[in-house]
Formats: structure tokens, sequence, C-alpha cells
């Protein structure tokens, strides 16, 4: 076994220089990790493992990937070496974003783009490195299912003064303070998708469409006390039905405060913010337009 | 002129230190000045603590019979009421950040420590008269400061206690009756038996021009903040435990005089006086809660006016 | 444009106007009057 390992092991060097990722990892994964004949320490499996799934991870194949991450993920607790267990969770976060489970990866993707160190075992972490982090947990951040989970992540997010220099903090401003986002932008935010962002959902719209959809939808309920789907849909830019469906998807998933009136086809949102509450913000918006008013007074000098 | 109180003169901090002046009398130190910083942090520290008691520490120095508060910071410790000696969890923290304090130039030592009593007032429990006896052992000048948040709101204006506590077995002289303020029954008994223990020391404030800048350029957010705050919506749980603790109250002063009724006219006039300064407490209390409610209504009230009765 | 700021700042006006904010303000006006009444 130990030179069918190292036959393995210099085969798959071999591929992955050719950049075949997948002929490499199953030369790796022949590898039998779990015999009883050789006694393999655990950090050897770990770093198998892990080598294994970001070489599938290198060709988008998370299925394969998320199998020997879950191994790794039974060795890692007793692993101290810190360069394989940071390994381990770039390719954790790869592939909850590629499984589509957008706010764990963003959580794993954040906690990364966090780290203080910046020399790991022989690994040099430069900025660039960590700011990749940061900009993948926010993009997932804004693909991720609207809701008040999404939100607290975005506000932890925006209030990290080192995503205002990203490129992408623009359009985590506008998610953050729930404005509607405008085709232009959208379009923008999607050139920075990778591939399996940009996939089509089963009803053939894409996780962007789904996602941007949901929060506009969100961003209008804070606007609006109620509103007819005809008018919902061109504001949303779909089709009314399309309009409703979500909608109420989102108010069964408890994502969004509402009831809808089929006869009349329109949405009545509601929040949970008390009358007397709402008065006072009320009251806070009426005061800032005035200050506002007497600031542009004094500008003109009137 | 304003800012000069801001320079820290080590020598004559040292001689003062060397001098020794409370150590010779023990009500040596009558006076506070907490500069704007330090109690804007003190404050938000313990309104962040909602109704858990968060401590920390306050750095600053002394000027005759006055202590100065110059600047504080938080500790990582909660529950300091419920726990002997809460600071000892932050000891490794406290000698790092006063390590750091004179790396960087800031020469003003720790002064004294402030913790918070959410809705139950600024007065020093046995714990903290203990461990404010501790302190004045061992790391004079010290001072007490308690911060209650919650009364903070429901009154409009900081709740905040400076103390000092007296040595051990030392009989003070009739202290001047400090502003009343309401005692939860749940916790009578503590501050009953250690008030005499030490004493409040006169509370001002100072700022820099710096400060003063700052909050004038903030002016429309604290008029803003005004007309758009509801007392009455903000302390709601803390209004139902008040009034409930004054139930409490009533009934345990009406069984108190349900007893006394069967012998009335062989109470002693000095027991009788006593349930009537009792009675007088709760009677108190309950128009102390009132009025802060009453107040709370007619904001509403105006804000109804103002900004309800126009129409289009 | 400041017209047109003083507009929009006048057409905020009433800050609130809901049966819902009625009954709510009146609730509170009714328990702080009452507790007044207890207090007395």
């Amino acid at each position: 076994e130990e030179q069918v390992s190292i036959i393995r092991e210099k085969l798959a060097e071999l591929f992955e220089t050719e950049q075949q990722w997948s002929k490499a990892a199953q030369m790796l994964s022949g590898i039998d990790l779990d015999s009883g004949i050789r006694m393999l320490d655990d950090t050897y499996k770990l770093s198998k493992c892990v080598q294994i799934a970001r070489l599938y991870l290198e060709d988008d194949d998370a299925v394969n990937a998320e199998i020997f991450i879950k191994k790794a993920s039974f060795l890692v607790s007793g692993s101290h070496d810190e360069a394989l267990n940071l390994e381990y969770k770039v390719c954790y976060a790869r592939i909850l974003d590629m499984k589509r489970k957008f706010l764990e990866a963003a959580l794993r993707y954040y906690e990364i783009s966090q780290i203080e160190k910046r020399q790991i075992g022989d690994k040099w972490i430069d900025e660039d490195a960590l700011q990749q982090a940061l900009s993948a947990a926010v993009t997932c951040t804004i693909l991720a299912a609207a809701g008040p989970q999404r939100s607290r992540v975005l506000a932890t997010l925006y209030k990290d003064e080192r995503c205002s220099k990203l490129k992408i903090y623009p359009i985590l401003q506008k998610v953050y303070l729930e404005r509607i986002l405008r085709k232009p932008e959208i379009d923008a935010f999607a050139e920075e998708l990778k591939p399996h962002q940009k996939a089509l959902l089963p009803d053939n719209s894409t996780v962007l469409d789904r996602a941007m959809i949901e929060h506009n939808l969100l961003s209008a309920s804070k606007l609006y006390t109620n509103i007819s789907f005809e008018e919902l849909g061109t504001l949303l830019g779909i089709a009314p039905e399309k309009a409703e469906k979500i909608a109420s998807r989102m108010i069964c998933e408890d994502r969004m405060r509402g009831s809808i009136d089929q006869v009349e086809a329109v949405i009545h949102f509601e929040d949970d913010i008390e009358e007397l509450q709402q008065w006072d913000q009320q009251i806070v918006g009426l005061c800032q337009a005035l200050n506002d008013v007497l600031d542009s007074m004094a500008r003109k000098g009137l | 002129e304003s800012d000069s109180i801001y320079y820290y003169d080590e020598v004559t901090q040292k001689k003062i230190q060397q001098d020794k002046p409370w150590a010779r009398d023990p009500h040596y130190f009558k006076k506070v000045k907490i500069s704007a910083l330090a109690l804007l942090k003190m404050v938000v520290h313990s309104r962040s603590g909602g109704t858990i008691e968060v401590m920390g520490l306050m750095q600053g120095k002394t000027d005759g019979d006055t202590i100065i508060v110059m600047d504080a910071f938080a500790l990582p410790v909660e529950g300091t009421e419920t726990r002997v000696n809460a600071q000892a969890d932050a000891y490794e923290y406290m000698v790092d950040y006063a390590q750091t304090n004179k790396q960087v130039g800031r020469l003003e030592n720790v002064i004294g420590w402030y913790h918070s009593h959410p809705g139950y007032g600024c007065w020093l429990s046995g714990i903290d008269v203990n461990t404010q006896m501790l302190n004045q052992q061992f790391q004079e000048p010290f001072l007490a400061v308690v911060i209650d948040p919650t009364r903070t709101v429901s009154a409009g204006k900081v709740e905040i206690g400076a103390f000092r506590t007296y040595p051990q077995g030392y009989k003070p002289p009739d202290e001047p009756v400090s502003e009343y303020q309401t005692i939860p029954l749940n916790k009578i008994e503590d501050f009953g038996v250690h008030c005499k223990h030490y004493y409040a020391l006169d509370i001002t404030y100072f700022k820099s021009s710096l400060d003063s800048h700052l909050l004038d350029l903030l002016w429309n957010k604290y008029w803003v903040n005004t007309l758009s705050s509801s007392p009455l919506l903000g302390n709601r749980d803390y209004v139902a435990g008040q009034i409930s603790d004054l139930a409490e109250k009533l009934e345990q002063a009406e069984s108190q005089l349900a007893h006394s009724r069967v012998g009335s006219f062989l109470v002693p006039p000095q027991r009788k006086k006593e349930e009537e300064s009792q009675l007088a407490k709760i009677t108190k209390d309950s128009s102390k809660i009132t009025v802060e409610q009453v107040h709370g209504l007619m904001s509403q009230v105006i804000k109804d006016i103002l900004f309800n009765s126009v129409h289009q | 444009s400041l017209l047109r700021q003083v507009s929009s700042l006048l057409r905020r006006l009433p800050a609130i106007e809901s049966p819902k904010f009625q009954d709510d303000f009146l609730m509170e006006y009714n328990d702080t009057l009452l507790m007044a009444y207890l207090a007395m």
C-alpha cells in the first residue's frame, strides 16, 4: 500500500500540473486512508481529504468535494496544523457556496477574512486573499434568501469598515439599507458572480434573480402599506402572478409580514413595529426634513 | 482655560500620593468632577448591559478634596451584584489596559470603578461596600460610582451616584439627607444594613472645548431625539416592576398596621411614627412614579398636538 | 427647491393617522390617568 500511495501521489501531482483536477482527485481518492494495514496519522489523512476536496472544487464538483470534506470534518478538530485547518475552512466555505447555502458560506468566508496572522505555517496570507474572502462573504450574503438572518449578517458586514473599500460596497449599502435595486445595478453585480451563482433554478430563473426579486419585495414592504400585484410586478420587473407567488412564499416562510387579498389582487404589508413607535419614527423624519429646510435656508442666506 | 483640567501634572499628583491627606480624614473627598466623555461612556456601557449589571474602571486624578474622572473603560465582567469581587475576572485585562495606557502617553491612573444597578437606584450594596473598602485600603484614592440606566431613561436625566466608604468601625456624624430614591422591597434590607458605611459625594460635570464643539454639531440629533422619544414606551417593564414593588410594600405596611391595630393604644409613639414614615415613603414612591408617567404623557400629548393636529 | 422641500415637509403632516394609532394612544393615555388616580 505504501508504494501504491506514492505512485498515486506522483500521478496526482502530474495531473495537477496538467490542470486535470478531477483526474488528480480520483487518483488520490484511490489511496485507502482507512486500511488497517498501515498506521496513518490523522494529520496525513486530513491533508489528503482536504487536498482531494480542493481538487474537485477546482472543477466545481461540489458533490464529490463534500464527501471528502465531511470525512475531514471528523479529523479537523484534533489537528493543530493551522495551515491545513485554514485550507479546510476555505474548502468548506466554497462547498457551502456551491451548494447555495449562501448564508452559512458567507459566515465562513467572513470568519476566514478576519484572520489576524499574516503567516500560517509556510503560507503567507496576503491582504488580497482576505479581501477576496470578504468580498465572497458579501456576495453570498446578498444572494442568500431575504429575511431576518440575512439582515443580521448584512449589518455585520456593513459595519465592517473594510467593506467600504470593496468594489461591491455600493450594492452592499443599498441591500443593507433595504433600498430597491434597479436593473443596471443588478447587471453590474451579476458580472462579478461565479458560474454556479448564475445557475438556473428549476423555474428557469437564476439564483441572482430570485435573491434580487425577494430583496426588492422586502424593500417595497418597507415603503408601501399596500400595493396591487399589477404595480408590484412592474416595480419588480416580473409578471404579477409571479410577484404574488414569491410574496406568498415569503409570507409563509415568515420572512415577510403581510396578507394577500386575492380577490382585489392586493398585498397588504404589516410590520411588528408598534404604532406609537412608528409615530416616533415619522416624527424623526419630519424633524430631519425641517432641519434640512433650515440648513438650505441658512445656505441660501435666508 | 476650560481645557486646563485636561493637563496631567505628574509631579503634583505624585506629591499628593505621598501626602495621602485622605488617610487623616475619612470624609476628606467631598466632590467629584466627571468629564463628559467619561459620563457618556459609562452610561452607554451601562445601558448596553440591559438588565444585567456591568462594571468598568475610571481614570483620573485628584485636586484637593475633589476627585476628577477624566475617562472610563468597560471591564469584561457582568453580573457584578451577584458575585463577590467580580472584578477578579478582569485583573489581567486591567493590568494590560493600564500598561498600554502608559505606552500611549495617557498618564492618569485608575481612580475608581463604576457599575450599574439597572432599575433599583444608585447606592452601595453589601458586596459593593466590601469591594470599595478593599479598594480604599490598597488603591487610594479610589471612588465608587453607580449608574442606573433604567431610571436614566425614565427620569430623562442620568441617574448616577458617587460614593466613598468609611473605614471599618468608623461612626459617621449625622448625614445630610441625600436626594430621596425608591429602593425596591427585595433590596431594602441590603440597602438598610450598609447605608451608614458610606457617604455620597457631590457630582459636577465638565467638558472640553472640543466636546462643546462636537455636542453643538450633534445639536439637531438632540432636539430630534427629544421630540421623537416616548419614555412611556421604552420603560414599560420597569414601570410595571415599580408598581408591583409598590403593591408589595403597601401589603407589608398594611399587615403591620393590622397587627398594631389590635393593641393600637398600646403601640408606643415611636412605633407609630415609624409606620407613618414607612407609609410616607410609599406615598412618595407612588407619586414619584406617577409624576414620571404624567411627564411622559404630557410629552405624548404635546407631540400629538404638534404633529397630528395639522390636516391637509 | 426650497419651496419643494417645504411642500414635501408639509405633506408629511399629520405624522400618523390610523385607527390603530388612536386606540394605542388613548389606551396609553387612560393607563397613565388610571395610575395617577390610583396614586392619588
